[in-house]
């Protein structure tokens, strides 16, 4: 499904060039769960955005479902993105100037359906962010925020869901929460690459990935398991 | 050293008033460790901020040393907030046109010694951020950013630190790095209100303070331990 080709990611750093990614290989099957791990500064969410289309890669390739998506316009890998890919950042990312549920519905705005309002509220209702669909984000505690840009990424129902690190800023009900959600999209036949410090997902996901300054390793290796 | 005295907090929100605080009265002492916990949106954040004199509240009173820090002009509280807490905010809020050196001095900017920068770049190496002092926030991973704001905060070798999930987005090795820190810092009569969802701090801590909607229990309290 999401197959990374020798993929490099190099910044100009100031003291420097830094190597984020180094020649990774990675290839992730339709309907799998991959949880990546390793140190701060390891490369973890230059390669979720550099999978999701988001970063261009310095070297390599990334290839979705036989599409090398690097070839492809800026508007067509944006319209391929609100397709089939739900991200959750790391710092959230909601846009200021709009409230919670506007928020969740933004993946819907070229081309909402009726039932969008129902199921963000829905959604919202089980990250048991009902009493604040109004809020603006600066209205909010961090986590809220972390719980409306999880419910932003589901909402449309992608193919694949790029976590990272969604529960950082969460207590452990919250936390155990998103992850039964994550659990269930996978039932359901999504595909997940979830960041992670945490140990909560490993016993469910498939294959663990290690990144350490830039290389990857796999902690855990299993043929697909029927799920 | 720290005293909330029937402290609420009532923010206006957009389906009616948010009452952050409920009534709190929490006396901190000098050279104690506590740590607060408590579910997203209980009312952490905003119980740092109004106890480090950042987030005026709208009853009741905070007195540091005899002083009720909110009878004192803005500039007042903000050199009283100087020479006593690091503050390490969840969301960090490093300055976008400083580099992570630059970050780390700004508290000694109304008075800077000439051991501030061998001093800042001892605590980046202990933080493993050696080799990004030049960096600029933007150029860092939200793990090392975490990393710098909490520098900042050591620096000026507070009274008083006021940490706010410091370890969020963070490994479990630099985790443990960090709570080594405040530990240290601790032992050296330091006095530090953490708040996290992790449960690592909890043997080390002499009490724990749960927030459950604004209003506080004890989930544990102990006299203070020689420690
Ligand atoms: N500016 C604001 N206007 C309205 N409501 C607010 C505002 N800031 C915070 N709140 C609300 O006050 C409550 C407490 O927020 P606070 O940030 O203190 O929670 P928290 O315990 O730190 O949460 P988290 O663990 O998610 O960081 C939340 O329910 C939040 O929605
Ligand atoms: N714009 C940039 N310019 C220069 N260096 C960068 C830039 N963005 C990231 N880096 C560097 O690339 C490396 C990888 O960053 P990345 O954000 O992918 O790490 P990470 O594994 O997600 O870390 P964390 O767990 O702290 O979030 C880091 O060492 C960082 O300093
Ligand atoms: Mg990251
Ligand atoms: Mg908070």
């Amino acid at each position: 499904m999401i197959e990374l080709q020798n993929v490099s990611k190099v910044y100009a750093g100031q003291d420097g060039e830094v190597r984020a990614l180094d020649h990774v290989n990675l290839s992730i099957q339709r309907g799998e769960f991959v949880v990546i791990r390793g140190p701060s500064g390891s490369g973890k969410s230059t390669l979720l955005l550099t999978a999701g289309g988001l970063v261009r890669p310095t070297e390599g390739k990334v290839v979705v479902d036989g599409k090398d998506i690097y070839t492809l316009s800026s508007r067509e890998r944006a319209s391929f993105r609100g397709g089939n890919i739900g991200f959750v950042f790391q710092m959230f990312h909601l846009l200021p100037y709009l409230n919670v549920l506007e928020n969740v519905l933004v993946p819907t705005i070229s081309g909402a359906r009726k039932s969008d309002r129902t199921e963000a509220a829905e959604l919202l209702q089980r990250l048991k962010m009902s009493d604040r669909l109004h809020h603006r984000p600066s209205q909010l505690s961090t986590g809220q925020r972390q719980r409306v840009a999880i419910a932003r990424a589901l909402l449309n129902r992608p193919r694949v869901i790029l976590a990272d690190e969604p529960t950082g800023n969460l207590d452990p009900d919250n936390a155990a929460e998103v992850l039964d959600y994550l659990t269930e999209f996978h039932k359901a036949g999504g595909t997940v690459l979830l960041v992670t410090h945490e140990q909560y997902a490993d016993e469910y996901a498939q294959r663990i990935v290690l990144l350490q300054n830039g290389k990857i390793s796999f902690l855990r290796e299993e043929s697909l398991k029927p799920s």
